[in-house]
C-alpha cells in the first residue's frame, strides 16, 4: 500500500458516500444516471468474487464489503425507494453497447483464461466506461447539481491517483498490470472534459453547465 | 501469470 493508492481509495469511498448522502438528504436522485450506478454495482460484484476466498488484509476486505453494499444500496435508492425522482427520460445511454464489447474483450485480452480472472478483467474494462451514461446524461440535461459534480470529481480523482500509484509501484516494486493501467488511463481520460469544467466553473462557485 | 495474491488492489 502506498499513499497514492490510499488517497485514491479514500477519494473513491468519499465519492460513493457523497452520492448516497445526496440521494438520502434530498430524497431525490435527479440528475443521477441509474445506468451508471447499475454498472458500478456490476463492477464491484464481478471484481470482488474472491472476497471470501482470498484474504489480503482487514482494510481490503472492509473496503470491498463497503463498496458492494453502498453500490447496491444506491441502485436500490434509484430504482426502488426514490424511483419517482429518477429521470429516466435523460438516462438513455444504451449500456448494452458497453457491456457486450467489454465482455468480449475480457474473453480475448486477459492474464489468465479462468472464470475468476475473466470476471476480474471484465470488471476492470467495465469500470473504465461505466461513467459514460452519467456523463451522457449531464450532456443531455446540460447541467449538473453542484453536489453531483463533487461526486464526479472525487470519482475521477480516485482512478487518476491509482495511475500515480501504478507509476510508484512500477519504479519501487517492479509491479505493473497492463490491463489495469490501460483501463485506468482510459477511465481517467474520459473525465478530462469534466475536470476542466469542474475546475473552471464549480471551483469558481458557478454551477456546472455544459455548453448546450 | 498473475497469481491471485497480486490482486491486492481494490
Amino acid at each position: 500500500m502506498n499513499v497514492f493508492r490510499l488517497i485514491g481509495d479514500l477519494s473513491h469511498l468519499l465519492a460513493i458516500l457523497i452520492l448516497l448522502w445526496k440521494i438520502w438528504k434530498t430524497r431525490s436522485c435527479s440528475g443521477i444516471s441509474g445506468k451508471s450506478q447499475f454498472l458500478f454495482a456490476l463492477v464491484f460484484t464481478t471484481r470482488y468474487l474472491d472476497l471470501f476466498t482470498n484474504f489480503i488484509s482487514p482494510y481490503n476486505t472492509f473496503m470491498k464489503i463497503v463498496y458492494i453494499v453502498c453500490s447496491c444500496v444506491t441502485v436500490y435508492f434509484i430504482y426502488v425507494k426514490f424511483k419517482a425522482t429518477y429521470d429516466s427520460n435523460h438516462d438513455t445511454f444504451r449500456v448494452e453497447f458497453l457491456v457486450v464489447p467489454v465482455g468480449g474483450l475480457a474473453f480475448l485480452v486477459n492474464h489468465d483464461f479462468t472464470p475468476l480472472e475473466i470476471l476480474w478483467t471484465f470488471s476492470i474494462y467495465l469500470e473504465s466506461v461505466a461513467i459514460l451514461p452519467q456523463l451522457f446524461m449531464i450532456s443531455k440535461t446540460g447541467e449538473a447539481e453542484t453536489i453531483t459534480s463533487h461526486y464526479l470529481f472525487a470519482l475521477g480523482a480516485y482512478r487518476a491517483l491509482y495511475i500515480v500509484n501504478w507509476v510508484y509501484r512500477y519504479y519501487f516494486e517492479g509491479f505493473f498490470d497492463l490491463i489495469a493501467i490501460v483501463a485506468g488511463c482510459v477511465q481517467t481520460i474520459l473525465y478530462c472534459d469534466f475536470f476542466y469544467l469542474y475546475i473552471t466553473k464549480v471551483l469558481q462557485g458557478k454551477k456546472l453547465s455544459l455548453p448546450a | 501469470e498473475k497469481s491471485q495474491m497480486d490482486k491486492d488492489e481494490l
